[in-house]
């Protein structure tokens, strides 16, 4: 069955894009058929996943405006197991469409996946660093969400203002959805600051917090130089491997539920 | 004559907030008298100017909603020449209201501020990581934007897009608005990243990098946690002279333009 995965925060910068391309690359490595969507129209997918310069056949926007299917806007990657769909062409003007569409009608998404349930075992949703009407769309189309936190206090201080946003999105649209967990990123153990925020993390969140903790390292920064998942260009690199046991982890609490 | 300077940038967690708050910081203690309005409703600016936990008398969001005063909502802070805006009350679906209503009406938090000019040197904008209404209303209000790149690849491709955006918007609504420039963010000239990305700064964007570039430092990273600028918690530290630099270069172009 398949499983549909929102990778989200309010805080920009923790680390969404490179938890998402990487759990892609991840479960294809376990034989799985993965799809990752961009709903942030920031335009960061295509150039980490080999598709840097191309066009997308349909772009979200796009299929939106023009209620057109989802699988037309599918773009195949170099790498097996992983197809994605971007946010948009980098049109000017079309995150404010996007953000109408998405206000307008905040089921849209979930829609639309729903015609490609049984092609994928997991869809993964990569979204923007708002709590605004795309991510609210993004968790109204979601079973799962996971929070990067990155480990700096501002990202640890908007936790407490997402889950209040979330608990409203599950009451008037999703009531099934479940959080997959909190994944601390970037993280520096020789550093105060992270040794605080986890210790945070553990008081108030403890029951959700995830074992696997992604490191500040070189291989993730450079993904978007590389154009390729760390997993792929870096497999055994400390980024690599951080995100090869974090699918395991939510992979047997899959199986255990 | 009160000049409104919007930090903006499509990439989240490049450096706004800590920008706008330590600017706002360093040019009050040139003398100035500055307002920093949060318009990204993330909520972080009130936790960085000692006031932490404080209600706001009025949030930019029931400003909007309700046609009030801006002067409604100014906060003062224990810093003398400081005064602040908060975004809102962290109330949920606060962020789709001020969507909606920047969306309706770009021009509104430019026509609330034509109120406030003479009681104020500096307005600075805090902008949300987006290219959505939000920033079309920050860029529509603003004389100048200043764009935080961090050192990093993500936040150097958003740049190309951005400015098509913003000509867009000059053209719709602000033709007078001016780049202030581009200020490289999360320095670490030891890392090949850090580098690389000054190194297509000047050969793509030469004419508009600012030479004032600030480091990564513990002391801006512990900003929050402090709950004031660096620059009255450490002045003396890398952090603070670099943004007292930055205040500077400022400051002598606006003079010399
Ligand atoms: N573990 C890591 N180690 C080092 N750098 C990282 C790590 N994870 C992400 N980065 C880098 O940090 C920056 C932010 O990461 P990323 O763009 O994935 O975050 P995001 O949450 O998707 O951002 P946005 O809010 O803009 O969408 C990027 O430049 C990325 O390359
Ligand atoms: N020069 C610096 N050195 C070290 N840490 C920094 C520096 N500047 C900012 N930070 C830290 O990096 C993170 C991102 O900075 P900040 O929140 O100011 O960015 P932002 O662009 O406002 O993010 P958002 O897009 O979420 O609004 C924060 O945790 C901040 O404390
Ligand atoms: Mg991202
Ligand atoms: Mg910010």
């Amino acid at each position: 069955m398949t499983q549909v995965i929102a990778i989200t925060s309010q805080k920009g910068g923790v680390g969404k894009t490179t938890t998402a391309v990487n759990l892609a690359a991840a479960f294809a490595r376990e034989g799985q058929r993965v799809l990752l969507i961009e709903v942030d129209p920031q335009g960061a997918i295509l150039p980490s996943v080999g598709l840097d310069g191309q066009e997308p056949p349909l772009s979200l926007a796009r299929v939106f405006e023009e209620d057109q299917d989802l699988g037309g806007a599918i773009m195949q990657t170099p790498f097996e197991g992983i197809d994605v769909i971007a946010a948009g062409r980098n049109a000017v003007g079309e995150e404010l469409q996007l953000d109408r569409v998405a206000a307008a009608h905040p089921m849209m998404l979930r829609e639309k996946i729903d015609g490609l349930i049984g092609r994928y075992d997991t869809i993964l949703l990569d979204g923007p660093p708002t709590l605004g009407a795309l991510t609210h769309l993004t968790l109204a189309a979601a079973d799962l969400f996971l929070i990067p936190v990155q480990a700096e206090e501002y990202a640890y201080r908007t936790l407490d203002h997402f889950f209040a946003a979330v608990d409203r999105i599950r009451h008037d649209y999703n009531p099934e959805l479940q959080c997959a967990g909190l994944l601390v990123t970037m993280v520096d153990l020789r550093t105060r600051m992270s040794v605080r925020v986890i210790n945070q993390l553990h008081e108030n969140f403890g029951d959700l917090l995830l074992m696997t903790m992604i490191p500040r390292t070189v291989s993730l920064q450079d993904m978007p130089v590389r154009g390729k998942p760390t997993l792929v260009h870096a497999a055994s690199s400390r980024g690599g491997r951080a995100y090869a046991e974090l699918a395991q982890e939510l992979l047997s609490a899959d199986e255990a539920a």
